[in-house]
């Protein structure tokens, strides 16, 4: 059964915080015990939910020293949802990791001595493929891509593919990416059709029916400190993300 | 006279590649010879203008061995503008970079190379703060900074200015920022006047009167491997970033 999953896209500004966060309050809603893990320097998790950086453990701590990742879960705004802040010396970790003959196991070992407390586990990640990205793909049963309608985007999935097979193993890509999910639709555009199209040729059964509408709600909500779901509970951006968590945990459900 | 422009910011999505090859393609209209160097693992500049990556030198090319950069540029189907292509390589370049002595200089010494040849250098740089990044940073004469009007781009210009610090020196950021640009405006939305104001209180003389409206042409024009002045010479798009290369140029002058 999947519990584990890493929110990740090297390419940048499609949606993976955003998703992260909004994710983990629709699955808390229905009754998950959630973590959710800030693994980006950028921090913007962290910031989403209002959550203070300064001087206190987070994801850095937890991959310098995995035996002691009890003590850094914190409470969030939203019940049900703890958080490993994003700690800007992220940056620095990502280096030693990558010089550490264990580097990409930290997440790994850090993840086993808290899972008896959490239902779900979700993994925001940089948008890039080096050491922070790749402890994520090695510490997660499933990998959830989200992706614009947009040709860029397009492009990045080939690399995203290659990144998966080089850490989950060739022959078990399709297996670990549990879902693709279109962000940022506009509602006029064809653009959407064109890329399902196009993914479905690549990916076939990869991509949700769950989409997420451009809705200005969803870059707000964060410079309030809240997830959409408290923010703007009738929302289309809410609407997306319920639809996407209960599409997500029959995929879950069924691995 | 600044002639090298340092295309960054570590948020995703921001616009980075789209301003650095529309930007190339509107100088170039003006008569200026341009290289535009795509540091971005990703390649997205290099795929934007049609070129091909397989088997050419490029970017880790130049990086790897600054002193046989005199070869690596390409033309495009740009009149004016030469390329030098983002490999995907250059993501284990960018890990060599980290610990190599002099590996936040080569980026400096292989444009020294050819900077008789060129009247304006764009470097297009990945959504990270590592030794990519670092290296367009030391080789620019100065830098622009892409910014959406949303709250967690906003969230960014600490780190970006804390890295350009790093890089130029604490005393130098002001004016090594030559400026920051709004991207992909809304035109109903309220945001950018108010991201304006805040961007205005840190950075008082870096905001730029131009900004680019939200334009679905300027996400087609890539899977056309074209510019927007050649897909689209009359959008909105394209307007925004001639007019953006206007300001520019008059503040590269004047510097
Ligand atoms: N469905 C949506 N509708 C409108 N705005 C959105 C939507 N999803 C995300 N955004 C906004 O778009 C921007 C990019 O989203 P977000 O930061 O979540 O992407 P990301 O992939 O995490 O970026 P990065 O690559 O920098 O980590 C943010 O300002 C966010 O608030
Ligand atoms: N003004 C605009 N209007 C509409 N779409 C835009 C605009 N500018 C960029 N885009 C689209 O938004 C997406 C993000 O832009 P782009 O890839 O240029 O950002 P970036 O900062 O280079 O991203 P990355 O961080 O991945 O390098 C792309 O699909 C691009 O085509
Ligand atoms: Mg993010
Ligand atoms: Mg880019």
């Amino acid at each position: 059964e999947i519990r584990t999953l890493a929110v990740a896209n090297q390419k940048g500004g499609v949606g993976k915080t955003t998703t992260a966060v909004n994710l983990a309050a629709a699955f808390a809603l229905g009754g998950q015990r959630v973590l959710l893990v800030d693994a980006d320097p950028q921090g913007n998790a962290t910031t989403s939910l209002g959550a203070d950086k300064l001087d206190v453990p987070g994801t850095a701590d937890a991959l310098e020293s995995p035996e002691g990742a009890e003590t850094i879960a914190r409470a969030t705004g939203v019940a049900g949802v703890s958080l490993w802040i994003g700690q800007y010396r992220l940056r620095e970790v990502e280096g030693a990791l990558g010089r550490a003959r264990d580097g990409e196991e930290r997440l790994s070992r850090a993840l086993e001595r808290v899972r008896d407390r959490f239902d779900a586990v979700l993994i925001d990640c940089p948008p890039a493929l080096g050491a922070l990205t790749r402890n994520a793909l090695r510490a997660c049963d499933g990998v959830l891509v989200p992706i614009q309608a947009e040709f860029l985007s397009l492009e990045g999935l080939a690399q995203m593919h290659a990144a998966v097979a080089q850490v989950k193993g060739a022959g078990a890509v399709h297996q670990a990416i549990l879902g693709i999910v279109l962000t940022m639709v506009e509602r006029a555009s064809t653009a959407a059709a064109e890329v399902r199209a196009q993914i479905d040729e690549h990916f076939p059964t990869a991509l949700l029916g769950a989409q997420i509408p451009r809705d200005p709600l969803l870059a707000e909500a964060p410079s309030h400190g809240r997830a959409v779901l408290d923010y703007a509970p009738d929302s289309r951006g809410a609407y997306g993300y319920l639809t996407l968590a209960s599409e997500l945990l029959v995929r879950m459900q069924l691995s």
